[in-house]
C-alpha cells in the first residue's frame, strides 16, 4: 500500500533496531 | 496500526522456536496459557519457577473458565515480572482480554498477549540470546516483530 518502507532498505534497518535493543539498559535488579 | 491477525502468526512462529511439551501452531493452542506459561519459564525461570507454574491447571480439554484463569495468573505474571524484575511499567497498552482468548481463541487479544511475552524475551537478562533468535527468522517476521516491539516500547 506504499506506506512501508522502502525496498532494498529494510534489512538495514531491521539490523539497526535489533542492535540498538541489544545495547539498551534494561533491568531493575540489574 | 498493526494487522493484528498476522501479528499473531508472526510471533506463534517465534513462539515456535522455544522448546514446550504442548501444542503450539494454532491461536486455539495458546488459549490454556500452557504454552506461553512454559516460554515464560525458559525466558526467566527463576521469576516464573516451578511453585508459579504449579498453579496453573495443565490439562488435556479444560473448559473455557479454567483456560481464562491460567491466562489471567499468566497476564499478572509478566506483568509482575516486567515491574518488578525489569523495571518496566507498561502504560497505554490495550491489554489482552483473557475471557476472548479463553472462549472464543481470538487471534487479536492473543496477538497482544503474545506481545507482553515477546517484551519479557527482548529485555530480560538473556535477550541477547533471544534477539539473536529473532535475527534468524524471515525478514517479514522480523519486520512484525520489530513492530510490535517498538508499540510496547512507546507505551513504556
Amino acid at each position: 500500500d506504499g506506506k512501508g518502507a522502502p525496498p532494498g532498505n529494510s534489512e538495514g534497518m531491521l539490523a539497526n533496531f535489533f542492535n540498538s535493543l541489544l545495547s539498551k539498559k534494561t533491568g531493575a535488579a540489574a | 496500526s498493526m494487522d493484528r491477525s498476522h501479528l499473531c502468526q508472526s510471533l506463534i512462529k517465534w513462539l515456535n522456536t522455544f522448546n514446550v511439551t504442548v501444542k503450539n501452531q494454532t491461536v486455539e493452542d495458546f488459549s490454556d496459557g500452557i504454552a506461553v506459561a512454559q516460554v515464560l519459564r525458559q525466558i526467566a525461570p527463576d521469576y516464573f519457577n516451578e511453585a508459579w507454574f504449579k498453579k496453573l491447571k495443565v490439562e488435556d480439554d479444560l473448559n473455557w473458565r479454567l483456560k481464562v484463569s491460567n491466562l489471567k495468573k499468566v497476564l499478572n505474571g509478566i506483568l509482575e515480572y516486567n515491574m518488578e524484575v525489569l523495571g518496566i511499567q507498561i502504560q497505554g497498552f490495550q491489554m489482552p482480554d483473557v475471557n476472548l482468548i479463553g472462549e472464543h481463541y481470538d487471534s487479536v487479544e492473543t496477538s497482544r498477549l503474545l506481545q507482553l511475552v515477546l517484551g519479557c524475551a527482548v529485555n530480560c537478562a538473556e535477550k541477547e540470546s533471544h534477539i539473536h533468535n529473532i535475527l534468524k527468522m524471515e525478514e517479514s517476521v522480523q519486520q512484525m516483530i520489530m513492530n510490535a516491539i517498538q508499540e510496547l516500547m512507546s507505551k513504556e
